[in-house]
């Protein structure tokens, strides 16, 4: 009965692990895909305008966001050899990374909720090996990451 | 009897997840790779932009401050107090030890 | 320059997972709680 016991203590520690795993596994083929669509998207305006964009229009990968109200009072310090930034606000800000930008542009072809259109998920599969596939179908239809591990457990308290 | 099948179906549960988890750790492993290489890949890098309509048209009217800093630097966001006039201070540091970052004002005017 | 206080989120540019900028925002958004 112990050993019971401590199997299914064990079990449960398993099973959140590989929850986590696999919420960082779909996270991870979330920019595999946003990265892939914003190249392919890049490649196919500048095949059409026949130019690359001005390079003072466009910002490079990685980067970060800070977004505040337009009414926000900004206060910014800068060290001599601009390594040092410090910001005041007197509104509250938000701080998002370029992943975030990519979903929200469209990038991630609604895969991160679960609105994903069936010509968009052909595409999201073509962008990740067969492997994962699966797993981009899970995200389409927004299946919670739970529901396959139900079918491995078999019992109630999955 | 019913505890002793029930060790039996629990072990062979845990080794079904033990499988899955390696599956798992080596997907993920494989995954940060391929996004590693595409970092690096030439051709994908020089394609790996947004404009600044793309970002204006991701927050409906904000001022944004796009930074672009190397490697490691650091942000700090120290949890707002009040100030002498009674209104919070948000305050934001960004540090770099190895190299300048560049700080861009963007709005749509 | 800044003295970091111990009470600081803190975010790693290329180090850190998104979900540290996730907890930045909703600890603005709530006020410093």
């Amino acid at each position: 009965a112990q050993e019971c016991q401590n199997l299914e203590l064990e079990k449960q520690k398993r099973m959140e692990r590989i929850r986590q795993k696999r919420a960082q596994l779909q996270e991870l083929i979330l920019q595999q895909i946003a990265f892939k669509s914003l190249v392919q998207r890049n490649q196919a305006s500048e095949a059409s305008s026949q130019a690359p964009p001005p390079p003072g229009s466009v910002i490079q990968l990685p980067f970060i966001i800070l977004n505040t109200s337009v009414r926000t009072v900004i206060d910014c310090s800068i060290s001599n050899d601009k390594c040092e930034y410090l910001f005041n606000f007197d509104n509250t800000f938000e701080i998002h990374d370029d992943i975030e930008i990519l979903k929200r542009m469209g990038m991630s072809l609604g895969l991160e909720n679960g609105k994903c259109s069936p010509e968009n998920l052909r595409v999201a599969k073509s962008l990740v090996p067969k492997s994962l596939e699966t797993y981009v179908t899970g995200m389409a239809s927004g299946s919670t990451h739970t529901s396959s591990l139900s079918g491995l457990c078999g019992d109630q308290d999955c | 009897k019913e505890t002793l099948e029930r060790v039996e179906f629990l072990k062979a549960q845990m080794a079904e997840l033990e499988l899955r988890e390696q599956e798992l750790d080596s997907q993920k492993a494989w995954l940060q790779q391929s996004i590693e290489s595409m970092t690096q890949d030439p051709v994908d890098s020089r394609f790996k932009y947004v404009t600044h309509e793309d970002i204006c048209n991701a927050f409906n009217g904000d001022t944004l401050l796009a930074v672009i800093a190397p490697s490691g630097t650091q942000l700090e966001v120290p949890v707002p107090e009040m100030g002498q006039s009674g209104q919070k201070k948000y305050q934001v540091n960004l540090r770099s030890q190895s190299a300048p970052i560049q700080v861009m004002l963007i709005n749509r005017e | 320059s800044c003295v970091t206080p111990n009470s600081a989120y803190t975010y790693k540019f290329n180090g850190s997972p998104s979900k540290e900028l996730s907890d930045i925002n909703r600890m603005i958004r709530q006020g410093g709680v």
